[in-house]
């Protein structure tokens, strides 16, 4: 393991850890959309089907278990906890979130390495993961408004795949020359749709003022 | 392309 993949993998855990501290001390998802969270759960869970059957390392398996665990509990907070889903935007996370699905299954069935279930699950994963930000986003357009913890937990989410770009540059000249179009595509994509994002946050970062996008 | 050769990546 390379130094920017465990950046990534620790910006990525930071992410979590800051969405779930968020809700579980302050008790409240608001501006967080509940749609991209259902999504990210989808993502773990179509991705780890091989926890038990591949072992890679304890590393690998903890993480594992950490993504799995945390995104179900951020969907279980914000769908079922008396006070956190209270604090849920509804109106504004209004994305039809499960047509996003559609498209990356039939890619994932057409365009994939091998055509096991495994391997057709593990790609629409990583189809799925490129765009299941896009409900947090257009809500974050939406609301303008963003407090701290949020902008936080996107810019962190942004930096993790940032950083496994790095990651697979680095891999690409260290390691035997495989070319990983699928995951290369697709990551990329994935990094684009926070560029935005990342302009603004930087601005008010650099300004010393609230993060508040453009309507 | 070899095949699952991410698949140590999270």
């Amino acid at each position: 393991m390379n130094i920017f993949r465990l950046a990534g993998d620790m910006t990525h855990l930071a992410s979590v850890l800051v969405l779930l501290l968020k809700i579980h001390t302050i008790k409240s998802c608001a501006g967080i959309s509940l749609k991209t969270q259902e999504l990210f759960a989808i993502v773990f869970l179509t991705r780890y089907l091989d926890l038990f059957t591949n072992f890679i390392s304890i590393y690998n398996t903890i993480m594992k278990l950490i993504f799995l665990g945390s995104s179900f509990s951020i969907v279980w907070y914000i769908r079922r906890h008396r006070v956190v889903r209270r604090s849920y935007d509804k109106d504004q996370d209004t994305f039809r979130h499960f047509f996003l699905m559609w498209p990356c299954l039939i890619l994932a069935i057409f365009i994939n390495e091998k055509f096991t279930l495994k391997e057709v699950m593990w790609t629409f994963s990583i189809y799925l993961e490129a765009i299941a930000i896009l409900p947090q986003l257009v809500m974050l357009q939406r609301t303008r408004n963003i407090d701290n913890l949020t902008g936080q937990y996107i810019f962190l989410l942004g930096a993790y795949r940032a950083f496994y770009i790095l990651n697979w540059i680095y891999r690409y000249f260290t390691e035997e020359h495989y070319v990983h179009w699928i995951t290369w595509v697709a990551g990329v994509i994935q990094t684009l749709l926070y560029g935005d994002f990342f302009y603004y946050y930087f601005q008010s970062w650099k300004n010393n003022v609230k993060l508040e996008l453009p309507a | 392309p070899k095949t699952g050769s991410f698949k140590d990546e999270l």
